[in-house]
């Protein structure tokens, strides 16, 4: 299926025999247009421009040269969407979802801003993990939000899924104790989900550390909410750098926000994307697929 | 010689870099250039520094969409209704709101108007004992509307000032939760005629250019009123107002700077430029 920003951009060629440097910079115009109004980073923006650019002049200097006589058979634009698209899932990555499943517990780490999505998702998370036949355990670790931990267990119980939490206990030990508890409930994936914050807030970001240092989780995903802007890469950056990151879920992708974090922290992070958000219930949760994320992308 | 007839390319470069990356968009950034253009004088297009201050500047005028200062008096009680979309702030600027105003001795009832999400109410319900204020609350899954009804109704019958309607957050793409909200403002004028008085669309500033989205299709199903961006305290700029103040000639009431009840401030339009630019 062809998005209506490639749409564009083939009627651009149309009625063109070939690629010249001219129609290339007009069509690449729109294309930078489309991507930066999908909220993909700037800096990705100019890498991808370029490439194409680089790939599709590089093709007018083969046709020009006599070479690839036989690529003069296919029409112009198609050619250069093919270009377009393959540098978009060279961008998107090799397909990587679900988690890393350890001999014993397995344990999940959820991270990222404010509001992004987090808690839905431990929650969605466990649905998933026991229509699997395993059997998760939730922990109401985020101890600042007003009824955050009421919201987690609202959730659990929805799922009849345990969810643990200790009063007046800091995150990281809620967290570690956590893992003791799973155990002697025969529990076998443990899923922290911890407060939102901010990745230039010291303190916080410090916690998360240490939750981490305590519990060595086997998934840390970063939620992040698909109408970000350009602030995805910034932050994606800083969580990686600071906790180290195992890959990253794509929230609210239901409504009409094109996402295009979700290539930006791909580009610039090289971590996967995980799982997509497609809703506020609990079943509404996929694994990724490029397809479907790169036309929404492209416009 | 000397005198340059528009703004040298490496400087235009890096004031698109300035505006793409503060999230301002591709339409208004190209108006912003365009506007510093037709007011700097041909000797100063090649002046880094003027340059930069005519874009400050530019940004300012855009902001200023001439609404009229906020007036909590005229009508007693005067209802806000809070709306946006997901996690974007709503209850916790409600919260804050609740206190500013308190303290500003005005006597505030707040409305739990989202019944749907897990532990709404009960997260309402906390910010309204850190402002000192009662919550009007329904069962789980009761219709918002009538909830917000009762609370108005209480509002006027025991001389509240304010009434602060909460609503669930809901993603502008939704044609049937749209219409859910914009029959909870049709009921709203039926337990008191003018209500809600106050529209407030609260925006996340780390949004991008989805955020115009939010403004227009919130404003065609409740009539938005005002804006309230949050989380910049974050490393997100919130430009995305700067096209919407443009288009949809809304004015910022408050900012939200933090998680704490005292995280809320006034709109400083001076100030947001500054620090988008920063
Ligand atoms: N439409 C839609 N809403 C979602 C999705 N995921 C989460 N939400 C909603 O987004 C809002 C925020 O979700 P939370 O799970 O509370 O977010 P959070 O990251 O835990 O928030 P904090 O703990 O405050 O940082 C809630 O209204 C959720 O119902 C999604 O995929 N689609
Ligand atoms: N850093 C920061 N966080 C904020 C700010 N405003 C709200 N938050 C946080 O953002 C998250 C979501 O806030 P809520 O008030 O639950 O948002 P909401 O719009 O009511 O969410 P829903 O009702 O689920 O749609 C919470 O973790 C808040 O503490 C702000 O100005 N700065
Ligand atoms: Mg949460
Ligand atoms: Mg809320």
């Amino acid at each position: 299926t062809i998005s209506k920003g490639f749409r564009t951009v083939k009627h651009r060629f149309q009625g063109k025999r070939e690629l010249t440097e001219d129609n290339i910079t007009e069509a690449l115009r729109d294309i930078r247009i489309s991507l930066l109004e999908a909220d993909v980073d700037f800096k990705v923006v100019r890498g991808f421009i370029g490439r194409v650019k680089e790939k599709a002049l590089g093709e007018v200097v083969q046709i020009s040269a006599g070479h690839g006589a036989d690529r003069q058979e296919v029409k112009p634009g198609d050619h250069f969407i093919k270009i377009c698209q393959d540098e978009l899932e060279a961008l998107m990555g090799p397909v990587d979802t679900g988690l890393n499943f350890s001999a014993g517990i397995t344990t999940v780490m959820m991270i990222g801003l404010q509001g992004a999505g987090k808690t839905t998702t431990t929650g969605k998370l466990a649905q998933w993990l026991t229509d699997q036949g395993r059997r998760p355990m939730l922990v109401a670790a985020d101890i600042y939000r007003p009824a955050a931990i009421q919201q987690l267990r609202v959730l659990g119980e929805r799922l009849d899924v345990p969810v643990y939490h200790e009063e007046g206990k800091q995150p990281p030990e809620i967290c570690k104790n956590a893992l003791g508890y799973a155990k002697s409930r025969g529990r076998d994936v443990v899923l922290f989900d911890t407060a939102g914050r901010l990745a230039i807030d010291e303190q916080l970001m410090g916690e998360l550390g240490e939750i981490k240092r305590l519990t060595k989780p086997d998934n840390v995903m970063l939620v992040v909410d698909a109408m970000i802007g350009q602030d995805a890469v910034r932050t994606a950056a800083s969580f990686d750098e600071r906790i180290g990151i195992d890959g990253f879920i794509m929230t609210k992708l239901d409504g009409d926000a094109r996402g295009g974090a979700a290539l930006s922290i791909k580009a610039v992070t090289g971590k996967p994307i995980k799982f997509l958000g497609m809703g506020e219930t609990l079943d509404a949760l996929e694994e990724f697929r490029p397809e479907g994320l790169a036309s929404r992308i492209m416009g | 010689f000397g005198q340059a007839k528009t703004i040298d390319d490496d400087l235009l470069g890096d004031l698109e870099e300035a505006l793409f990356t503060a999230d301002i968009g591709v339409r208004t950034s190209q108006k912003l250039v365009d506007m510093v253009h037709d007011s700097l004088g041909k000797k100063d297009m090649d002046r880094p520094d003027k340059v930069w201050a005519a874009l400050k500047d530019q940004i300012r005028a855009l902001l200023d969409v001439g609404a009229p200062p906020l007036d909590l008096d005229r009508a007693k009680p005067l209802v806000i209704m809070v709306v946006g979309v997901n996690g974007a702030g709503k209850t916790t600027s409600i919260g804050k709101l609740a206190k500013r105003y308190t303290e500003a001795g005005k006597k505030v009832l707040l409305a739990a108007g989202d019944t749907f999400r897990a532990a709404a109410v009960e997260q309402l319900e906390v910010w309204a004992d850190r402002a000192g204020v009662p919550v009007v609350k329904g069962s789980s899954g009761q219709d918002p509307s009538s909830v917000i009804f009762e609370a108005i109704e209480r509002a006027e019958r025991e001389g509240y000032d304010v009434c602060i309607a909460d609503t669930a957050g809901r993603l502008q793409a939704k044609v049937e939760l749209m219409d859910e909200l914009a029959k909870v403002h049709r009921v709203s004028g039926k337990a008191l005629a003018g209500a809600p008085h106050e529209v407030w669309l609260v925006l996340d500033s780390t949004n991008g250019q989805n955020a115009i989205s939010q403004a227009k299709v919130f404003t065609e199903a409740v009539a938005v009123t005002g804006l309230v961006l949050t989380k910049l305290d974050g490393t997100a700029k919130g430009g995305v107002i700067i096209g919407i103040s443009d288009e949809m000639r809304l004015p910022v009431r408050y900012i939200g700077i933090g998680e704490k009840v005292e995280d809320l401030r006034a709109f400083d339009a001076d100030a947001f430029a500054e620090a988008l630019l920063a």
